[in-house]
């Protein structure tokens, strides 16, 4: 699961039997109380006592494969959706996709969206008025235009690529590397007598915090670590065995299962210098990961990218998500798509594009085209919608 | 941190969550909620009540609480300087 918090907005994705509506009311608690957003009473659950009034809410989720065993509102769409319009008002329901197939819901409000006010007397609506705030209409009108999302959900992972999300086979490669850095540091010191030093970044870790690593800081370390361990030990012809702490340690393994899945490279640090992977593998399975990727020259505009994966055959499933740019990467959202695809090779996936309507339809147009054709599968269903302010389109593929 | 002013992102580990045993044996619901909430248009149209930072003046202690609500737990955070990313447990 990840929660991105922008200035402006924020994006929270969990899963497994997470509540993630019940987050909600106390989520419009802290925008108005502790950020300072308008705020209005309101009839929420929890009884928070003020919530921020958004500017739009989105929420969104593909068919649950096991929707009896989830908790609170999550249990049904319609359970969902009654629990969102007696929050806000007008919002809009969609399903989208084949009832009987692979389908996705969507909950949207419009811009300006309203909370449903309270059944109260006179005088709490008057002291509803005193705290609530009207945005100036130029800010209102101010244009999502450049906004976009990108969605890929797949499951049916082929099997050999869904092993690398596993701890065993993450634990091995580690070993492997951190046996072949004692053996460079070996080699190096028997034919020229020195030590080398670990390539890319030096980090510096102070407590809990590891400050200003590139993306392989953490490798860095990893392998230093195990240097460290055989420099102690060098009349030995075999590296100390790996340390238990290292080749279970979810961060470190995230990093290299990041590194060796390709992840890594959907946006390199050799074009965005200041991008940053953070990862984690479960045990005995499973993996998350963030990216932040700052644009260059463009110090106001950070953008983020997200991938889950629960490996297991029986319910293999793998999420990615970005809001990156397409404009500011060069890259076209099919490459992004190859990308990940080559990664997990799933059987079935369907994209979403959500993309904020502004000047650059017509460059739209010709990536919707090219979508049109994913090697190696083939395009089942493509269902566009035109929501205020936004085109989504959903394009559902199965392999050939 | 400094490093923000450069646009240098920082990453922050819970050592307390991921000290604990994160088993995902009873993982079986790979497909996620998401969820966008969006308090203004854009970044620069902040509302002159709201702190200038807007949401990313929030304490992660705040964040951590609604989150407990939803049954997640921060396993790491990368802060930067448009946006702080989380990563969480579950």
């Amino acid at each position: 699961s990840s929660m991105f918090v922008f200035p402006h907005k924020l994006v929270l994705k969990t899963c497994g039997t997470t509540t993630l509506l019940c987050g909600l009311p106390r989520m419009l608690e802290i925008a108005a109380l502790e950020a300072g957003f308008p705020y209005v009473k309101a009839d929420l659950p929890q009884d928070v006592p003020a919530a921020a009034t958004p500017h739009r809410v989105f929420y969104s989720r593909k068919n649950y494969l096991y929707p009896d065993q989830q908790r609170g509102p999550h249990r049904s769409w319609r359970d969902e959706v009654r629990y969102l319009d007696k929050m806000f008002m007008g919002g809009s329901a969609y399903m989208i996709g084949k009832m009987n197939g692979e389908h996705w819901y969507l909950y949207i409000t419009g811009p300006g969206t309203q909370l449903t006010p309270p059944a109260t007397p006179e005088e709490d609506r008057l002291e509803t008025k005193m705290h609530s705030f009207q945005i100036p209409e130029k800010l209102n009108n101010v244009t999502d235009s450049g906004d976009e999302t990108l969605e890929i959900l797949m499951t049916d992972l082929e099997e050999t690529n869904a092993r690398q999300f596993y701890l065993d086979d993450a634990s091995a490669i580690a070993k492997d590397n951190a046996r072949r850095a004692y053996d460079l540091r070996k080699d190096a010191v028997a034919h020229l007598g020195v030590i080398p030093e670990c390539n890319g970044s030096d980090p510096s870790i102070s407590g809990n915090t590891l400050v200003d690593g590139k993306d392989d800081a953490r490798f860095d370390v990893f392998a230093q670590t195990s240097v460290e361990h055989s420099a102690l030990n060098s009349d030995e012809d075999e590296p100390l065995s790996f340390s238990q702490e290292l080749s279970t340690e979810g961060h470190t393994l995230g990093t290299v299962v990041t590194e060796n899945s390709g992840l890594a490279d959907l946006y390199p640090t050799s074009k965005y210098p200041d991008a940053r992977i953070d990862s984690y593998l479960f045990t005995p399975c499973g993996y998350s990961a963030n990216g932040v990727v700052p644009v260059p020259d463009d110090v106001e505009s950070t953008h983020y990218w997200t991938v889950h994966v629960t490996p297991e055959p029986q319910c293999s499933y793998a999420s990615f998500e970005t809001n990156v740019p397409t404009r500011a990467t060069g890259r076209s959202t099919v490459d992004v798509v190859q990308h990940v695809l080559g990664i997990f090779k799933p059987g079935r996936f369907s994209v979403t594009l959500f993309e904020a309507k502004g000047d650059n339809d017509s460059t739209s147009a010709k990536w919707d085209k090219a979508m049109e054709r994913i090697k190696g599968y083939r395009r089942v269903d493509r269902i566009v919608h035109d929501l205020e302010g936004y085109e989504l389109v959903f394009r559902y593929f199965e392999r050939e | 941190p400094s490093s923000l002013a450069n646009g240098t992102p920082h990453l922050t580990i819970n050592k307390e969550i991921t000290a604990l045993d994160l088993d995902s044996s009873c993982a079986f619901e790979g497909p996620e909620k998401l969820l966008e909430v969006w308090f203004c248009a854009s970044e620069q149209a902040l509302p002159p009540t709201a702190s200038p930072l807007g949401l990313k003046v929030v304490s992660q202690d705040a964040w951590k609480k609604m989150l407990d609500l939803v049954n997640c737990k921060v396993l790491s955070v990368v802060e930067s300087r448009n946006v702080d990313a989380y990563l969480l447990s579950e």
